[in-house]
């Protein structure tokens, strides 16, 4: 891909958030 | 059937179909749904967002989606 080291790492931290966000918010829903 | 509005589920399928490395940008999203005004298209990114549906990618213009595939 035409990315760079950083925006690879920045890509995989976001992603790591939001996956850390839906699961709180799923759990609030049970 | 997943708590999201038609709206947010059409922004949530592209961005879901999407896959480049990157993401969709704002402006892709704008370019497919015609319908939809940037402004909507903007709420429902930041909902989608908040609830860890999607993410920002190399910048706050571009988005990807949790789901894996």
């Amino acid at each position: 891909s035409g990315l760079t080291e950083e925006q690879k790492r920045r890509i995989e931290e976001n992603r790591r958030l939001a996956l850390a966000r839906r699961a709180e918010r799923q759990a609030a829903q049970r | 059937v997943n708590g999201l509005t038609a709206h947010q589920s059409q922004v949530l399928n592209l961005i879901k179909s999407c896959h480049l490395p990157e993401g969709m940008s704002l402006q892709d999203l704008k370019g497919q749904l015609h319908s939809m005004s940037m402004s909507t298209i903007k709420q429902a990114v930041e909902f989608l967002s908040s609830e860890g549906h999607i993410y920002s990618t190399v910048d706050d213009d571009h988005y990807k989606s949790t789901d894996a595939d």
